[in-house]
């Protein structure tokens, strides 16, 4: 389980401060898949790179399987971070200078149990651009390499933001099918922002944030 | 009349060739509102881009009010962005070093006839975030500036590209209602790139894309 407790982030620039998250109570069962839906600004991007390790809260807890993050140096966030948790970024992150295939590398190299770089890049469809780089690639592939980078470590904590943002519909579904498969099978506790509503019916949970704060859990009892 | 007349582009990567436009005819008229839908991949940024003056066709013609842009030079055609296009790029282009506002001075400051860059952002909501940095703005934050940043250059021609992609259902209508009351009150010739159906029915004309070709147009009688 992953879980927050009582988490805030307030940002401080110059004279002006931006409440971010304003006390986030909240749990991440072993193999749940949930989604956040929210305004733009809302805290969505915040509240899954703070239980994602990627940023520290500025008043309260996060717990992974009884052990307190809050409490870990840079370097065991780092191990958390690298062991436990797969990552698609908003912005996807890729390095400008490897290809697809060297992109995906990067991750699986260094990961316990990865599948093959040639494998989550055919997942999403993009085995015949493997050797392009993030230039040659279309705003939908790049996103695309992305997620195969984040599905190929086969993470026991998966955190997507948007992922299927520049997609169509189409393109979009196979993405959507590849991260509900790798939860599905692997059991992976999955987190998902996004405003596509199509999304929110393959959950076990929605989320609602408005203005750094939970307002409305709904529960899906289909799945 | 923006118009494209046999348009082609292929990319060649070593060996690899990749064809993005296979030959596109199209003409986009004075004041014409029109979208463009297409799996990712399909050619659709190419094509804009191209139509903008920020790249070259490999064969083909492009036409501005009768004057072949594919026979300007490089300054020619600055010349041509700067005074007729505005830009709102897929992965938004904000210059990090700047804050919201001095983004989108950045534009109004050569611009013909701009709006102030205040009124841009307090248009797509951003009024109380004007002295902040990119890196200090959520997603949708990001993309709302550089929304307002083309917005407020008043231009002849409005190029958008996936414009509401990182937002939220609300904010995007916010964000498309500008664009449509732009379209509506200066006449800008409007092409917006999307996955968002509805905005599909505020165009009055809908152009499907798909492996670099125009597979069909559909005209919307009701606007
Ligand atoms: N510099 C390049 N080198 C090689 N191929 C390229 C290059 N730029 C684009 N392409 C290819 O051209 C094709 C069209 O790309 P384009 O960016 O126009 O697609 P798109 O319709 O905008 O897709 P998306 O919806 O994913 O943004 C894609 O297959 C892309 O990989
Ligand atoms: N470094 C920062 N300095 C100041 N404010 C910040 C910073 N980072 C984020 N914020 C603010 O915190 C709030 C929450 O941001 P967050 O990125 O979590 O939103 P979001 O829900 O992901 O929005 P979107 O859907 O637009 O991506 C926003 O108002 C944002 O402007
Ligand atoms: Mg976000
Ligand atoms: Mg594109």
């Amino acid at each position: 389980t992953l879980e927050a407790r009582g988490v805030s982030k307030v940002y401080q620039t110059g004279a002006l401060e931006v409440t971010a998250l304003g006390g986030v109570d909240l749990s991440l069962f072993e193999g749940e898949l949930v989604v956040f839906l929210g305004p733009s600004g809302s805290g969505k991007s915040t509240l899954l790179n703070i239980l994602g390790g990627l940023d520290r809260p500025s008043a309260g807890a996060v717990y992974f399987r009884g052990d307190e993050l809050t409490q870990f140096d840079d370097h065991a966030l780092t191990l958390y971070r690298r062991d436990h948790v797969g990552f698609v970024f908003q912005f996807y992150n890729l390095v400008a200078s490897l290809t697809a295939r060297e992109n995906v590398d990067l991750v699986t190299e260094i990961a316990i149990n990865p599948m093959s770089s040639d494998d989550a890049l055919g997942v999403v469809g993009l085995s015949h651009r493997m050797d392009h780089f993030p230039a040659e690639l279309s705003g939908g592939e790049q996103q695309r390499v992305a997620i195969a980078r984040a599905i190929a470590k086969q993470p026991d904590i998966l955190m997507c933001d948007e992922p299927t943002g520049a997609l169509d519909i189409k393109t979009g579904i196979t993405v959507l099918q590849a991260i509900e498969q790798t939860n599905r099978e692997l059991g992976t506790t999955t987190a998902i922002i996004t405003h596509n509503a199509t999304v929110a019916n393959m959950a076990d949970r929605v989320i609602l944030l408005a203005d750094g704060h939970i307002i409305e859990v709904i529960e899906n009892s289909s799945r």
